[in-house]
């Protein structure tokens, strides 16, 4: 069990390097196994260090830099052992227009080389245009939901209603 | 194994039967404030054996709440119902399913709630426990617990987690 | 010290109820004093009916609609008891166009009913446009922030970038 | 009491002295994320009496962090400094300021934090201790407590806290 993980912790830690770079365009993260000696009791802890800036506590980290680096985690934990369903439920909504872009490029990558299935929620047209397909959900009857299938004009119509 | 489609009735605001087709690739749910995204995405963490409240945004028993506010409250206009049930269907031919259901194609997974009665499950119109629904998921690395499933306003929890909470994604993912 | 707080608790249910309306565009909300029969003791909750739904448990709320809510009651407090500034950090990350809107003309109602100044941090093109002044902040050189008068335009650049 | 100026320096990211001039009605503050816009934001709170390193990100004292987390900690290229120092400047001519500052047109409330020493307030250029400047704006409706500051994700939390909590902002309102 215990080379198990730490083949786990060397694959994950490797992929959140990547992904962090790819995600912030530069900068460097590390995962580390932190409070004992024996990988099985460890707490992982994750340092981020965002292009140009130094390494400082996560609480710091504005609330944009936050979700990115917290989605590179997600994917790396992905990349290691990938699930057949991936849910984002605005994971965008604190990133501005440059991250909303970043983001959406590592999600097309990731839906072309695994076989997850992705539902993402989002209200930013940016990643709505990078959807393979869009669902609308309505209340035509106030408190009733109903589940619709949209192209992109559809929804920003949706969106304005 | 592969998730095809999700069927919802009576689950919080989807009151009349739904089904959303799910497909390879991205697909993006869009709609505005209130009108039921966040709850779609619930009946599935609900389906998969999902056993906090909390988690689906429900109230404590404290304070009047349980599982039971998954069920159709009710409008201004209809009357609250009495139960909800959603199915979600897996493709299964790549047999990795556990033993006793490895030898169909697919596998419709069913939970249903009935106010005052609690939850039971079906697999392929077969009764199991909650246990054998969390099991399945668990060993197709995926389930209520899966780190792939972001709440909304979630997204910078797994940041904020202790060194120690976070170690718990990483024996999932080993 | 027992008047002055239920005098101040029935202003701001008024205000409360009058401002979910305008938000909401319908529906009801109220609060009221729970769990003791001391006022002074007692707890503040908060019910709120989004309109043509029923009132149900806060939690069960959605991100935009509890965004709203917590706005209504916000200002309601400042209704009952000005102050001389307010901050809102990214408050309309959650809410869609329609009710970004319905916010900004609240707020702009706001800004000319009473003496309070606003500093308002948004990504939303929508918001940007309802201020009466913008000003960028920029890292010019990584990690060090500098602050800069801009127009529209330039706001929309800076968020480019 | 109104508002007119904050000025920095050494606070966060906002390493070189900066200056926000606060004008009546609706300021808006954008830029690209991690530029600072909150950092800002929790300068005027940190001036106004803020006693938590926590409420403006800082680490707790058990992850080595504090209120020194405040100073500029350096760049790839610039060193650390040694202060932080924040001056919000007030214009009283409505008279409404406590007894000991009333006479004065305007007030500049200055905090200063160095490493290792901790933080100083002064009004007016005279030391005062913490508990004057909380005083001073918890007399004006506003305060590091105020509920009229709500920082980045945290709109929902008024909603999502018990009754007993949410009692205090009514106190303050009274
Ligand atoms: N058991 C239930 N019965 C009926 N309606 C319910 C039930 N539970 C929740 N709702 C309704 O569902 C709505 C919230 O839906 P949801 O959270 O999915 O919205 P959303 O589309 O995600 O919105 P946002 O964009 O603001 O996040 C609430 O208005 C609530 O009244
Ligand atoms: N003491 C400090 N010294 C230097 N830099 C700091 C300090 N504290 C925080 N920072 C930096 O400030 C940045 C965060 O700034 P801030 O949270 O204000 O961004 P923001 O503009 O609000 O972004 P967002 O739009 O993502 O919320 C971080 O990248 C962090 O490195
Ligand atoms: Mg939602
Ligand atoms: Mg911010």
């Amino acid at each position: 069990a215990r080379a198990r993980l730490l083949e786990a912790f060397a694959a994950v830690d490797r992929a959140f390097r990547e992904l962090f770079q790819s995600l912030f365009g530069g900068g460097a993260a590390e995962l580390a196994l932190v409070d004992s000696e024996d990988p099985l009791e460890a707490g992982l802890e994750v340092r981020a260090e965002p292009p140009g800036k130094r390494l400082q506590s996560l609480s710091l980290l504005s609330g944009g830099e936050q979700a990115l680096t917290a989605i590179a985690l997600v994917f790396a934990l992905f990349r290691s052992r990938p699930a057949p369903i991936c849910v984002l439920d605005e994971v965008d909504a604190p990133l501005d227009d440059a991250n909303v872009e970043r983001f959406c490029r590592l999600l097309a990558h990731m839906a072309e080389t695994t076989d997850t299935r992705f539902l993402v929620v989002t209200h930013n047209m940016i990643s709505m245009a990078a959807m393979h397909r869009l669902f609308g959900v309505t209340m035509g009857e106030p408190g009733v939901s109903q589940l619709v299938s949209v192209d992109l004009a559809g929804a920003e119509d949706l969106l304005a209603a | 194994m592969q998730f095809e489609r999700l069927r919802l009735v009576g689950f919080k605001s989807f009151v009349e039967p739904t089904e959303l087709v799910i497909l390879p690739g991205l697909t993006g749910i869009v709609g505005p404030n209130g009108c039921g995204k966040s709850n779609l995405l619930e009946a599935l963490r609900w389906v998969m054996g999902e056993s906090s409240a909390r988690a689906l945004r429900g109230g404590s028993p404290a304070s009047g709440g349980g599982m039971e506010d998954v069920i159709f409250a009710g409008t201004a206009t209809r009357p609250a119902r009495s139960f909800a049930e959603v199915t979600l269907t897996l493709d299964n031919r790549a047999r990795r399913a556990p033993a006793a259901f490895n030898g169909e194609d697919r596998l419709e997974v069913t939970r249903r709630i009935e106010r005052g009665s609690g939850s039971d499950y079906r697999i392929n119109a077969r009764d199991v426990r909650q246990r054998d629904v969390q099991m399945l998921f668990a060993d197709a690395a995926t389930g209520a617990q899966s780190p792939a499933l972001v709440s909304q306003g979630r997204v910078a929890a797994i940041i904020a987690a202790r060194p120690d909470e976070r170690r718990q994604l990483l024996e999932d993912a080993a």
